[in-house]
């Protein structure tokens, strides 16, 4: 299946 | 970095170095430059990660996110981000039997990653954190001269207005 594009949140 | 017709293409370079880093199991995140999706236009960059073997459920995967970044068009923009966006790995081989790996995904407005960004980077990113597994990047020549091209197609609401 493809994937599911989701909310990721990162910070330097 | 300005654009044409909304694409953007990302030339990582040295990427063993950044496989050398993965398979030491030292973290892999980098950064795309900031881009414009038009003129006037949203100002976006790219995140990329290659992901530790050790990692639960995406070892050895390459997730590749999107951010909105502060743009000098954003105070005439309409907020939040709507649009959609093609992420694709550049297959680099000749001949027509070329095949990029690639997602289409669409922005969901309600979310705090498309919102307009109150900082430098908005830190909401969105995209796919199993985006393309390391052992798929060796099925086709999408490494050449230790270089991986990242390209992303925006298509804004915006566009499709005027």
């Amino acid at each position: 299946f493809p994937p599911v594009p989701t909310e990721d949140e990162y910070m330097d | 970095a300005q654009q044409c017709n909304g694409i953007y293409i990302w030339k990582i370079e040295n990427f063993s170095g950044l496989q050398r880093a993965q398979e030491e199991e030292r973290p892999v995140v980098i950064h795309s430059p900031g881009f414009y999706t038009g003129k006037p236009g949203y100002k976006l960059c790219l995140r990329l990660h290659i992901q530790l073997p050790n990692a639960q459920r995406c070892a050895n995967f390459i997730s590749l996110f999107v951010h909105t970044m502060q743009g000098e068009y954003d105070s005439h923009l309409p907020w939040p981000f709507q649009g959609t966006i093609r992420l694709s790995i550049l297959d680099q081989s000749e001949g027509p039997e070329r095949q990029n790996h690639e997602e289409v995904m669409e922005a969901k407005p309600e979310l705090l990653a498309f919102q307009r960004p109150t900082i430098h980077r908005n830190p909401k990113g969105f995209g796919y954190v199993t985006f393309i597994h390391l052992q798929t990047l060796k099925q086709r020549t999408f490494i050449k001269d230790d270089t991986l091209l990242v390209r992303c197609e925006v298509q804004t609401r915006l566009d499709l207005n005027s």
